[in-house]
This record gives structure tokens, sequence and C-alpha cells, in this order.
């Protein structure tokens, strides 16, 4: 697929922004995380999307982002499943 | 339906619409 550029973000609405860079970051994070792939890339997009972007072009970028999301998941998971 | 308990984060689905955050009010 052609690479995603900051002028074809631009041309999209913003929902539509948030499913292409969605469409490029998922094959890279299931690359790196298969279990999680999905609720990471939905963490990431709440990023910015100039970022997403730099993510996309920055393999070490985007690794260190998925690695915080998981810390963040599995914290979140930890809460939800210990009792008060 | 909607469901109402908070499923956070998010999945995203590759081929499925992202609905994104049904909190963000933009």
């Amino acid at each position: 697929p052609e690479p995603l550029t900051a002028s074809m973000l631009a041309a999209a609405p913003p929902m539509d922004q948030k499913q292409l860079l969605g469409d490029r970051l998922y094959p890279l994070i299931v690359a790196q995380q298969p279990n999680l792939a999905g609720k990471i890339t939905g963490m990431l997009l709440e990023i910015d999307n100039s970022e997403l972007l730099h993510m996309l072009e920055s393999p070490e970028s985007l690794k260190s982002k998925v690695d915080e999301a998981i810390a963040v998941l599995q914290a979140h998971q930890a809460k939800d499943c210990s009792p008060k | 339906s909607h469901a109402n308990t908070v499923t956070w984060p998010p999945e995203f689905r590759p081929g499925e619409p992202w609905k994104g955050y049904p909190n963000i009010d933009p």
C-alpha cells in the first residue's frame, strides 16, 4: 500500500483519519504484540495524528509507545480484576 | 442495544470502521 502522508490525512474527515492511521498501525503492532494488537491500536489512536504519522515512520518510537500502552493496559486490567 | 459498562480501550479491528471513543465530544 502507498505510504500514508500528512496531506492524505488532512483530506480525510477526522474519524476517517483515525481509521487510516489504525489500518497502517495495526499490522505493525500485530508483528510486535499479536494478542493485544487490537486494544493497543485502539489506545494509540488517542494520540495526536501527527505523532501517529511519526510512529509509522519510526519503528523505535512505535515500539516504545506500544510498550507504554501494554504497561497501561496491564495496569488497567489488574485494577479491574482485583477486589476492593 | 448499548452496553452500560464502558469497555476501555476500544479495540481496533482491521476492516471494520473505527468508531473511536464514545466519550469524545468533538
